[in-house]
């Protein structure tokens, strides 16, 4: 039975330009998995993003260091399919009767297609949102599950000028992403335009009822005397019948270390 | 006395919203901004239990009890803010990102964080054009006392105001802007130290994303009125 609550997916995870991979997301979740870091797969930094994985394994000078930004090639020029990349790793996850797990990617940079198992799902674009995608059909109860993301840069990357300039040619403005990427006055551009698995990946289990963004409000009267505590909640049924559920809320001061005061 | 159990049906593959009768606290121990008093913090925690199966799910989260006020002062045409009724001079640093590669590591937020803290300052605005920062960062400005200003993602010079004039209506997906806005502000909005949603960088956003968010962003109306005897 698992555990509830998130487990982080965030060690052994292996990356690949998607121009060098022939196969499909399915057969890299199903028949043909990556062994491990052999070319053209490399150890992944997730989260991260596509030029940190590069530059953990040198196959980019670091950006930081004098003009070596100069030596790594700008999307524009490379075009978006030289960024696009695939991402891999394998996860346990042993269910008991009526859990359900869902799999969450805190934020992409900037869309992506899935793949668990053989099974495909899409993350839509944008980089300031949250995926969660309900996977307790696809799990292998008893080994490892294959989990595979082809993550694409942002729409309109645009183009740097040669004067450089606060946003570049600005394309990057049509898209919902950080804009800083196409360089500013301060700073010189992001070659890969931050694309990427840019934040966590966890998988998280729960039983037949879920707790989702709860919303804590204090009110305050009589020059902060009495105060109150407005606590709501979003609560999800996965199961397929009616849950008779008692929720409790409960509000401590965390002394030192783990003495906690109710 | 700060622990209340409801109980509740929850149909067959359904989302439901539920909220507690309000709890009472007595004087509680108040978050404050660095330099004003303690970042005084409780621990929420909330767990659901299902008839016929036990402890379902559970979540918990620091919160600090703090009133953030903020408004335009005519006579400066500053904008003023109040931390729990009491007037607050800020001194505030411009904030981009950790990292240019988005390596964002916890070590990192707490070192820069508690830095600025150590340099005295009591705000950290993140620009428009970097990030909607992470969970992270707005736990160490929780615990070190950094009001946060954040903005969303629109910039002069990207929207509408740089030479040349580019994007003049923003970006092209205004549902998707909404969409993305609305989920970081679920992200973000239980931190004791977000003091203020803005919507970008020397520029308002387009007509309808400005609306948008300065209607979901107010104050629900049963706050206001709201005085239990």
């Amino acid at each position: 039975m698992a555990e509830i609550g998130k487990t982080k997916l965030d060690s052994g995870w292996l990356a690949a330009r998607s121009t060098e991979i022939d196969l499909t997301g399915i057969q890299l979740t199903t028949t043909h998995p990556p062994a491990g870091p052999s070319s053209p797969w490399m150890e992944a930094v997730v989260p991260g993003t596509v030029l940190g994985t590069l530059l953990k394994n040198n196959h980019v000078p670091d950006p930081f260091y004098g003009l070596e930004n100069e030596a790594i090639i700008d999307i524009a020029d490379s075009g978006r399919e030289y960024y696009t990349f695939w991402f891999f790793t394998t996860f346990p996850c042993k269910l008991s009767g009526n859990q359900h797990v869902d799999l969450n990617f805190r934020a992409i940079n900037y869309s992506a297609e899935v793949y668990l198992n053989g099974h495909k799902k899409l993350l839509p674009k944008g980089m300031f949102r949250r995926h969660s995608l309900d996977v307790t059909d696809i799990l292998h109860p008893d080994s490892q599950n294959l989990l595979a993301v082809l993550v694409y840069p942002p729409d309109n990357p645009g183009t740097i000028p040669p004067e450089g300039g606060q946003g570049g040619d600005h394309e990057i403005g049509k898209d919902v992403a950080a804009q800083y990427v196409e360089g500013w006055d301060w700073m010189t551009p992001i070659r890969d335009r931050n694309t990427g698995i840019w934040d966590e990946v966890s998988i998280s289990v729960t039983g037949p009822v879920k707790i989702t963004d709860p919303h804590l409000v204090s009110s305050f009267f009589d020059d902060y005397k009495r105060v109150y505590l407005h606590t709501t909640t979003e609560l999800e049924n996965k199961s397929a019948w009616v849950a008779e559920c008692s929720l409790s809320i409960q509000v401590t001061t965390e002394l030192e270390g783990n003495i906690c005061l109710v | 006395e700060h622990l209340q159990t409801q109980h509740l049906s929850v149909p067959p593959s359904t989302q439901v919203q539920f909220t507690f009768p309000e709890l009472f606290f007595y004087k509680p121990n108040l978050w404050w901004p660095n330099g004003m008093g303690k970042q005084s913090l409780y621990k929420v925690g909330i767990t659901v239990e299902v008839k016929g199966y036990g402890e379902s799910d559970s979540w918990s989260h620091p919160f600090g009890f703090r009133k953030i006020e903020s408004y335009i002062d005519d006579g400066t045409g500053g904008r003023l803010f109040k931390v729990n009724g009491q007037p607050i001079f800020i001194r505030g640093g411009n904030w981009i990102l950790s990292d240019g590669l988005l390596r964002l590591s916890k070590k990192r937020y707490k070192t820069d964080i508690k830095f600025h803290a150590d340099m005295n300052f009591n705000m950290i605005r993140c620009w428009g054009g970097g990030l909607a920062e992470r969970p992270e960062f707005y736990h160490y400005c929780d615990i070190y006392g950094l009001l946060v200003w954040q903005e969303f993602w629109i910039t002069g010079d990207c929207d509408g105001r740089g030479i040349p004039v580019s994007n003049p209506n923003g970006p092209l997906d205004h549902d998707l802007f909404m969409l993305c806005a609305r989920d970081t502000v679920k992200l973000l909005r239980n931190h004791p130290s977000l003091a203020l949603w803005v919507g970008g960088n020397e520029q308002t956003p387009p007509e309808d994303i400005n609306t948008s968010l300065k209607n979901d962003l107010k104050l629900h109306p049963y706050f206001r009125s709201f005085n239990k005897i």
